[in-house]
């Protein structure tokens, strides 16, 4: 089963 | 104060376009180097960011850097009301709460002017760091809309994989599965019409096809597409905006939970 990853799990919040 | 005119405004029109539904509040930050906006989605799956460079622009002032808090399905409505042969011309105070914008026919005989409401918008940068792709394909913007669109009708999700076959596009549902696989080509007339693959190691990503048809609404603002496939990183995909900057859109994968 796949889920959904977000975009803070890969980029740094500045 | 700002100041930038735009003698082929439809550009603007079609980039407005081709994130309005993706990001509805957004900042954009404009310095005398051109504009940018970088935006997540609501739900923080992907990230779209642009640049207009200033010497796209056939005129471009920027007295000192401004944070423009811009409602994009509010903008559209604006544009919309300008010829697509129009140029367009943006102008902001530096304490202003009004982004003007002026429609001006080809002949100069017809001038719409309109301010829009300017907001104050929180929102989140990301440090985006510069990247070693695993496998990188620039194709033609239409071939990459046909693909997404194609196999939207089979799945919700794609997987997305370069060996040194070229690059496969999978999806699978309930209907039953579908593959297409891009390989390097040299013979098209046009440069801008083959697809060029570099490809540094084997990579298999999975991502939801929502997403990747949205950003195939940036396809007239330019002939090719970049897709940048990392192992266990978001995909990148960028369109080039001639003379001018680009769009890029980068969407997290699904990953085995």
């Amino acid at each position: 089963k796949s889920g959904q990853s977000r975009m803070e799990s890969f980029f740094q919040v500045l | 104060m700002f100041e930038a005119r735009l003698i082929q405004g439809s550009l603007l029109k079609k980039l407005v376009d081709a994130i309005k539904e993706l990001c509805t509040e957004v900042n954009w930050d404009i310095s005398n180097s051109g504009i940018n906006m970088q935006s997540m989605d609501g739900s923080h799956v992907c990230l779209v960011a642009f640049n207009l460079r200033a010497d796209g622009f056939d005129h471009f002032r920027c007295d000192r850097p401004l944070t423009l808090g811009i409602n994009l399905g509010n903008l559209a409505k604006i544009l919309k009301c300008s010829g697509s042969n129009d140029i367009i011309t943006m102008k902001a105070d530096d304490n202003g709460d009004t982004l003007t914008l002026m429609f001006e026919s080809e002949k100069q005989d017809r001038i719409t002017d309109v301010d829009l409401k300017l907001m104050s918008i929180e929102s989140e940068h990301l440090g985006i760091p510069d990247q070693d792709y695993s496998a990188e394909t620039s194709m033609p913007s239409s071939e990459y809309q046909r693909i997404v669109r194609d196999l939207s009708s089979i799945g919700d999700t794609v997987n997305i994989s370069a060996t040194k076959e070229g690059i496969k596009f999978s999806a699978m549902g309930d209907i039953g599965t579908a593959n297409i696989t891009l390989r390097q080509t040299s013979s098209a007339d046009k440069e801008e019409e083959n697809v060029k693959i570099e490809m540094k190691e084997p990579v298999l990503l999975t991502f939801a096809l929502r997403y990747l048809n949205n950003f195939a609404k940036a396809t007239p603002l330019s002939s090719t597409v970049q897709v940048f496939l990392t192992k266990d990183l978001p995909v990148q995909v960028n369109y080039n905006i001639q003379d001018l900057g680009y769009v890029k859109y980068y969407l997290a994968p699904k990953i085995e939970e």
